[in-house]
């Protein structure tokens, strides 16, 4: 565990929690895509089955466990409790788009050939994508509450943090997860266009990041 | 088969 590493995970937790107080207080999930959140939940499902598995640690344990939760129930407040401030006319997505090849590569990159392998492959390569339908999204929409961005940026900033984190450990222990991290580099590629936007309109404007 | 490293991250 490095300083990187710990700022990138708590990045992450604040994100989520960000989103998930968003729509618990504000009673709407307006803006939010609904499809992301249902990705990153399938994401954190398939990853973490190796918590019946194997012990790493306490914290990575409560960890995987908090994720999940919290997961869960930003999909259930979407999708249930505040539906009716679903935007399922913007959220149009095609997700099939990404969960044939993201399925399709798993099998045929991945470090075994077993099922939970696999299915850890899986939600690497669907992380990386699993945030397209939110920026569709805004993109479609043409703007986003600056409280979403808010929620974009620690996503951001982890994914920047873990890449940090990368290099940091190849460089004190020769740690090297080519899947993760070429997955990892992808990802954070998609947040720099949304990095660019934030700092020039959230931060300098008020309110709302419009898009060009 | 490529290498498996140690899954310790999340």
């Amino acid at each position: 565990m490095n300083i990187f590493r710990l700022s990138g995970d708590v990045c992450h937790l604040i994100a989520i929690i960000i989103l998930f107080l968003k729509i618990w207080r504000s009673k709407s999930c307006a803006g939010i895509s609904g499809k992301s959140q249902v990705l990153f939940a399938l994401v954190f499902t398939t990853r973490y089955l190796d918590l019946f598995t194997s012990y790493i640690s306490a914290y990575n344990t409560v960890m995987k466990v908090v994720y999940l939760l919290l997961a869960y129930s930003t999909v259930g407040l979407i999708f249930f409790r505040f539906r009716n401030s679903y935007d399922s006319e913007s959220d149009s997505f095609r997700v099939e788009f990404l969960l044939v090849p993201v399925a399709g590569l798993s099998f045929l990159e991945n470090y075994a050939f077993t099922p939970l392998e696999i299915l850890w492959t899986f939600s690497i390569y669907l992380e990386s994508v699993a945030i397209l339908p939110q920026l569709f999204m805004i993109t479609k929409t043409g703007e986003a509450e600056s409280i979403t961005a808010h929620y974009l940026l620690f996503l951001g900033l982890y994914r920047a943090l873990y890449l940090a984190n990368w290099l940091w450990r190849f460089h004190t222990e020769g740690f090297y997860d080519q899947i993760a991290v070429v997955s990892g580099v992808v990802q954070t590629i998609f947040y720099c266009d949304f990095f660019y936007l934030y700092f020039t309109r959230v931060l300098r404007g008020s309110g709302k990041m419009s898009l060009p | 088969e490529n290498q498996k490293p140690q899954k310790d991250e999340l």
